[in-house]
């Protein structure tokens, strides 16, 4: 799956809750397997506007990104 | 820079905006000065102009406000997302809202500084979408710079140009 163990749950929430404000990510009504392939899918998308390594998975790196404060705008990639 | 799909822009180079309220943190004159040099950030570099008005509805409406404020993008208290403007458009189009659970300054470092997030915030009212750019105005995060000596970066000055062209009285 896109999240490594040492990533909390508290945070892979604020991850979950990040790309569905900005990447449109849909809510999980499918299948865990399908779920975990569109965060994956989202995390490359805000991975690769923002200029991270694109892995598809929720790194510290890109959970710093997410905890920036920010404007409430989607990002052109979304 | 990236600007609105679908070239969304404003078919007038005269807008008005309206001042709703304001936020605790600052003094209203800290507020209205903070606000009137975030505009005169993009009419330096464009043919744009624009006019505060006291009532009536104008085209940028700015308003404080917190959590859920009816436009179904609610704001999230302290820290998180700071503020959120609308694309170029009639009625909620081109309004700025920012979050007043944050602590908004005018100049200091501690805290939000309100010219930096109203001038990005804006760039999206008339037109422009978030840059890559880390350096650009757009860029989505928020970084503190140092107001007294701002200059438009020149990815934001390309994107708005791009968009209204340039300010032909300079």
């Amino acid at each position: 799956g896109p999240v490594p163990p040492s990533i909390g749950e508290e945070e892979e929430d604020l991850a979950k809750n990040y790309l569905k404000k900005l990447y449109n990510m849909k809510e999980s009504t499918r299948s865990f397997g399908r779920m975990v392939s569109e965060m994956s899918e989202k995390l490359r998308e805000m991975q690769e506007f923002f200029g991270l390594e694109v892995t598809g998975t929720l790194d510290a790196e890109t959970l710093e990104v997410m905890k920036k404060p920010r404007c409430g705008v989607p990002d052109v990639a979304a | 820079y990236a600007v609105v799909p679908g070239n969304l822009k404003w078919k007038t180079n005269q807008l008005t905006y309206r001042i709703e309220n304001y936020t605790p943190d600052m003094s209203q004159a800290e507020v209205d000065s903070s606000i009137e040099r975030a505009f005169k950030v993009w009419a330096d570099v464009t043919p744009l102009r624009f006019t505060r008005i006291y009532s009536g509805v104008a085209d940028i409406m700015i308003s404080f406000v917190v959590r859920d404020h009816g436009d179904g993008y609610p704001f999230d208290g302290p820290h998180g997302f700071l503020a959120h403007a609308f694309f170029p458009g009639p009625g909620i189009g081109g309004d700025a809202h920012f979050d007043d659970d944050e602590s908004f300054t005018f100049s200091s470092s501690n805290g939000y500084n309100l010219f930096l997030v109203a001038a990005h915030e804006f760039g999206h009212a008339l037109g422009l979408e978030h840059s890559g750019d880390p350096g650009a105005l757009m860029y989505p995060s928020y970084s503190f710079r140092d107001v007294k000596t701002f200059v438009l970066p020149q990815d934001d000055v390309n994107g708005i140009q791009a968009i209204y062209g340039r300010n032909t009285e300079v």
